[in-house]
């Protein structure tokens, strides 16, 4: 389970 | 980025521009709901207030940037330059039903105790029912301009296209967000009987009329 730190998508 | 969600954001600024040219052109917002206008800028607001410390890509910044105006720029013609054209008295859903439950929902899962992550949890739950008002608006009033429907078809399209997209990153890059697919797919559900009226009505020239 792969959680971006900071979330990419709009 | 991927096609999927390109095409979905695209969609949804679609969506955005089309309901700003109605309500624009025709100098009339009979028929939208301001309350769900205003729950889509609350939304915009809670998630983007990373807009200047985190830098994603110009794209991304000038999406958010253009989300935000646009969504404000509504709520203020719906309710200062063209409150007179305002259906209030259809336009009655208790949205405080939908801020306080997502409100604690966002504190209880969320992916990090965080002001900024919380707010974002907030902004995901709050996008999925936020279109509830607009959808009970028209259940009161029976029957959507056909402008109005091509704009809730768009925004439907949206976040179906961003499940797509999740799917896509899962396979490409093992990449998956738990709050936001389960907001998604809840989001996506709430279309679902809207969008068999639009490709069964809408689609073939009649008035979207939901059936009394």
């Amino acid at each position: 389970y792969k959680h971006l730190e900071m979330h990419d998508e709009l | 980025m991927n096609v999927f969600r390109l095409v979905g954001d695209l969609s949804h600024l679609l969506a955005i521009i089309i309901l700003l040219l109605k309500i624009w052109k025709t100098r009339s917002c009979a028929g939208v709901s301001g309350k769900s206008q205003i729950l889509f800028s609350l939304v915009f607001i809670t998630r983007y207030l990373d807009l200047f410390t985190n830098f994603i890509s110009v794209y991304n910044s000038v999406m958010k940037i253009i989300y935000l105006v646009t969504s404000l720029g509504t709520v203020y013609l719906m309710y200062f330059k063209f409150k007179a054209t305002y259906d209030s008295n259809h336009d009655t859903f208790r949205i405080e039903f939908l801020v306080v439950p997502v409100g604690g929902l966002s504190f209880l899962v969320n992916h990090d105790f965080t002001p900024l992550e919380i707010l974002w949890t907030f902004s995901i739950y709050l996008e999925s029912v936020a279109i509830l008002p607009q959808l009970f608006m028209i259940s009161k009033t029976g029957e959507a301009e056909t402008i109005t429907s091509h704009y809730l078809f768009a925004l439907g399209s949206y976040r179906a296209l961003y499940i797509v997209n999740w799917v896509y990153r899962y396979y490409t890059e093992g990449f998956f967000d738990l709050i936001a697919i389960v907001a998604g797919c809840v989001q996506t559900i709430l279309y679902c009987d809207f969008f068999y009226l639009y490709i069964t009505k809408v689609l073939k020239g009649k008035q979207l009329k939901l059936p009394a």
